[in-house]
């Protein structure tokens, strides 16, 4: 079940709340926010990062697979 | 990790289009 929660669904929370508690200049890798939510397989997870993107939750950074969120600093 | 100059600011530009997306989906929904 994939929830909506203020309108996100369960795993774009999961994902964007990792974004989020990234502190690295380049933000987090795709690879790792894989490694971290072992539930979650890598086509979920891109499907994720591409709706928080168009949402503007999240963008790209150094390339397409470091994301940075858009909220706090 | 160090950034280069070039990184930072394409990193600043993609942040500024990110926030631009973001308000526009927020005033959609007003």
């Amino acid at each position: 079940a994939d929830s909506s929660i203020n309108g996100l669904t369960a795993h774009q929370s999961q994902v964007l709340n990792l974004i989020k508690a990234c502190r690295d200049a380049q933000g987090m890798n795709i690879n790792e926010i894989k490694t971290k939510l072992k539930g979650m397989n890598m086509s979920a997870i891109k499907q994720a990062v591409e709706f928080l993107s168009n949402e503007g939750h999240i963008y790209s950074t150094v390339d397409e697979d470091h994301f940075k969120s858009t909220d706090g600093d | 990790v160090c950034l280069t100059e070039d990184q930072k600011r394409k990193i600043e530009e993609n942040r500024i289009k990110a926030l631009a997306r973001r308000a526009e989906r927020l005033a959609a929904q007003q």
